[in-house]
Formats: C-alpha cells, sequence, structure tokens
C-alpha cells in the first residue's frame, strides 16, 4: 500500500 | 486515525471557532485578511469535490461540509463588514493563484489511463488547493506585520492553524511509517507552509507571549 493512497485526509 | 491527525484536525476546527468568535463578538473584522480567507474557501471547495463521489467516513464528511460552510461565512461576514479597514489587505493574490493553477497542472496525481476526464480534473484541483493553501497565509501574515494593535484572538487563530499544519507533518511521518502512506505533493506542500507558520510564530512569540500580564 505505498502508492496511489485513498485521499483521506482534510 | 492517529493522534497526531486527530489533534491536528481539532486545531484546524478550533482556528474557524476563534475566528468566528472574534467576527461574532468583537462585531469587527479588523485584522483579518478578506483575501486569505476568501483563499481558503477557494481551497475547500476545489478539494472536497471527492464529497459528491468518494464517502470516506462520516467525520470526513462532517468537517468537509462544515470547513466550506464555515469558511463561506467568514467571507460573508468579513466581505460585508462596514468596519472593515482593508486598506492593509494589499496582497496580490493573483501572484499564488496563477502559480498554483499552473504548477497543479503539471505536477499532480492524475492516472489519463484510467478514470474518467471528470476525475483527473478534480485530481488537478485537488493539487491546486494543496499548492494554494501552502500560501494562502501569506495577506494574513503581511496584514500582521503592517498592522500594530492585532487583537489577541487574531494571533490565537493564526496559531491554532501553525500547530494544524506541525500534527499534520507528525501524522505523515507516522503514516509514512506504519501505512506506507505517502502523498509526496501534500507533504512537500504542507512542509512549505508549516514554514511559513514559522515566521508568524516569531511574531505570535514577540506580540502575545511577551506582552502576557505577568
Amino acid at each position: 500500500a505505498s502508492k496511489a493512497a485513498a485521499k483521506d485526509e482534510l | 486515525m492517529n493522534i497526531f491527525r486527530f489533534v491536528g484536525d481539532m486545531s484546524h476546527l478550533a482556528s474557524f471557532f476563534l475566528l468566528l468568535a472574534k467576527l461574532i463578538y468583537t462585531k469587527s473584522s479588523t485584522g483579518v485578511s478578506l483575501k486569505t480567507q476568501a483563499l481558503y474557501l477557494t481551497v475547500f471547495v476545489c478539494r472536497y469535490l471527492d464529497l459528491l463521489v468518494a464517502f470516506v467516513s462520516w467525520y470526513n464528511e462532517l468537517m468537509k461540509i462544515f470547513f466550506i460552510a464555515a469558511s463561506a461565512y467568514i467571507v460573508y461576514v468579513v466581505a460585508t463588514s462596514t468596519r472593515n479597514s482593508n486598506a492593509s489587505d494589499t496582497y496580490r493574490v493573483e501572484f499564488l493563484v496563477i502559480p498554483a493553477l499552473v504548477l497543479a497542472c503539471f505536477v499532480n496525481e492524475t492516472h489519463w489511463s484510467k478514470g474518467g476526464w471528470s476525475l483527473n480534473v478534480m485530481e488537478i484541483l485537488w493539487a491546486f488547493s494543496i499548492y494554494l493553501e501552502a500560501v494562502a497565509v501569506l495577506p494574513q501574515l503581511k496584514m500582521l506585520h503592517q498592522l500594530e494593535d492585532t487583537t489577541n484572538i487574531t494571533m490565537h487563530y493564526m496559531a491554532s492553524l501553525g500547530i494544524y499544519r506541525a500534527f499534520y507533518l507528525l501524522n505523515w511521518v507516522y503514516r509514512l511509517y506504519y501505512e506506507g502512506y505517502w502523498h509526496p505533493i501534500a507533504v512537500v506542500a504542507g512542509i512549505v507552509q508549516t514554514l511559513l507558520y514559522a515566521d508568524f510564530f516569531i511574531l505570535y512569540y514577540q506580540s502575545v507571549l511577551l506582552r502576557l500580564p505577568s
């Protein structure tokens, strides 16, 4: 799970 | 969610309440940069377009909606404030917006091989929002340097934004180590943004902390 992690931050 | 991210988000949330409290209780927007607030509204609208297509959690959804609504309300209040002395809100924001947009067109996380054009436009707007957020505080910083009597609450507002940035950096160190989570665009822009707040914290230390009654 290194690339293109989902954008789950604000 | 780790503790650093959570503390960062809570500090960000607190910054909204501090600014709203200042606007509502002092009935004055003196010392608040309309340009910075309009940039933040742009940042949130561009970044949270994914509200429409991706559900992450209720926490994320509610925070995103709050950030957009609160910044829109703040822009409205500051823009319509008759007593607003915006004479010192003189930062040329086109020097921030245009480079951020150009950079976002070239450095982004688009994957044109997958996904439709609308998803890729959202990626460009996401990158734009990251770059713009990094520098959006500059008009406010310029005002603080020019104004003599900035109210303490405006300074606390800025401090809570700085704390938010610092904890997001810690959050990324944690996530990279434990989860392999890594968004170089966000991290590099986040470091730049946090460095800009270092300038503010020097001012904060000199003008607020040294002035505290002993």
